[in-house]
């Protein structure tokens, strides 16, 4: 059956260098991976696509007025290793609702494109600022089946994964670990440790900040295609090994402030 | 006439703690203030209220089942300097809508509360990582009439300043200026000042990142209260005096996102 999977986590702390590098291990170990950016700042898919930034598909429907008449190539991209991309673009700003966007894309790719049913592996790529009815659309039309949520061990990210947290469980979706995206911060190691072992799910990778990730966004390149053989594009395979594998459906309850706010204070 | 403000930028970058010391600068200048916290967060309000967390307004309305009945002591606290005090309260996590939150709010201090038309300063302190329908509210229901962004010198809380101001030209609402609330990234000062510049609008404090700020914080008081000697107390002071003076009622064009990646790579 197809792996449904979401990656949720604070803007900022890593979610789409995260999801691209996963995606591109994915494709290298031969799995068909599709790639869904839910983030109104429409940047999953760039560094799979050699830094180009492709068309959103409320941008498309926009433009056309509806719907209709969309063609899967003017929203469905192959980047690195045959990930296809799709963007799903932000909200009317000021105005519309990211949920609204995120719905009338799903019910698109479904109709258009065959790579929606057919990949081995389905990722959304999803912001947790606000853990609205929203940002849960993928989870609500069913096309999520185990999430991941990304921190490093600050306690905005660590509070933003909690509420998350809060979130899949008043939608009884199961959480298949923690990702820490490394900001340096002291004990982080630890301090994301101990919080998923307080939610009862792995800790699945300890992702280093290392600037080769930085240089290779800025080639517009995923770590898996311009530093194949360094160390970091190991952790994101060994991630993706991991994604790949069954997990106990664990739906996580989200812990008490009072306990972030200590856990991250050490 | 009531001075009507919202404080928006990105989570994290200090729009509470910037809110709550110019609410209690302006209280000890004798106005009278009323703040609104419309982060799921609900934290706007803890450094005037001695360290407590007051019941918001979502939590005592669903308790209740219904928002008839709430008594404005249920919902409005004063704190330091006679500030009034009020939290929304987040989304039902994963389910609900955080503007339809505030909305209910709004309409319940509207019934309950004279304060929110005594007030001489009404400010709201809301969340800019997503700028949809949502939390646009303060605004489209006609409470606030010029805003602030606060902002660093990094790229996101940048983004998210630029497209805040999207969504205000949506609106057809007035920036009143940019708030830089330092995080000692490299030429900050130049980076936020010249944002502001290209934004045509003024960059009125550059507020340091002190370590007074987190220690009066972790007192439960804000630096008015607990510093009130202080330098960084005198910034916030003159804040509020630059936040109470008329200003031109530009509405921002949102800047290129070229422009700002090249800004921040300084
Ligand atoms: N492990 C890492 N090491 C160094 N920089 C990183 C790492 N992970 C992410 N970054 C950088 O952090 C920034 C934000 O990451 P991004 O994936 O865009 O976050 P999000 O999608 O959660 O908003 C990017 O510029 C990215 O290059
Ligand atoms: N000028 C400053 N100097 C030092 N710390 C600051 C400053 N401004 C904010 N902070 C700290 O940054 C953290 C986030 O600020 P907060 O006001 O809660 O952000 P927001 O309301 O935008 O989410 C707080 O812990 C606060 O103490
Ligand atoms: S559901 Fe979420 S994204 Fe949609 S308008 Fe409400 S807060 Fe905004
Ligand atoms: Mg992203
Ligand atoms: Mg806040």
């Amino acid at each position: 059956t197809q792996k449904q999977i979401a990656i949720y986590g604070k803007g900022g702390i890593g979610k789409s260098s995260t999801a691209s590098n996963v995606a591109a291990a994915l494709g290298e170990a031969g799995k068909k991976v599709m790639l869904i950016g839910c983030d109104p700042k429409s940047d999953s898919s760039i560094t799979l696509l050699g830094g180009r930034r492709i068309p959103t598909i409320m941008d498309v429907v926009r433009r056309l007025g509806n719907p209709d008449g969309v063609r899967e190539d003017e929203i469905v991209f192959e980047g690195f290793r045959g990930v296809k991309c799709a963007e799903v673009g932000g909200p009317e700003p000021g105005v519309g609702c990211a949920g609204r966007g995120i719905i009338i894309a799903i019910q698109l790719l479904q109709k258009v494109s065959p790579s929606i049913r057919e990949a081995d592996v389905l990722m959304f790529d999803v912001p947790g600022d606000i853990v609205c009815g929203g940002f849960a659309v993928p989870i609500t039309k069913k096309m999520v089946r185990e999430t991941y949520i990304i921190t490093s061990g600050e306690y905005m990210p660590v509070y933003a994964a909690n509420n998350i947290c809060r979130g899949l469980n008043t939608l009884k979706t199961p959480l298949g670990g923690i990702i820490c995206n490394e900001r340096e911060a002291a004990n982080e190691r630890e301090i994301v440790g101990r919080f998923a072992e307080a939610l009862g799910v792995p800790l699945l990778a300890c992702i280093p900040r290392s600037p080769i990730v930085q240089q290779c966004e800025r080639e517009g390149k995923s770590v898996l295609e311009a530093a194949p053989s360094s160390d970091i594009a190991d952790v994101y395979r060994q991630l993706a090994a991991k994604v790949l594998t069954e997990k106990d459906n664990k739906v996580p309850e989200a812990l008490d402030d009072g306990y972030l706010r200590d856990l991250t204070r050490q």
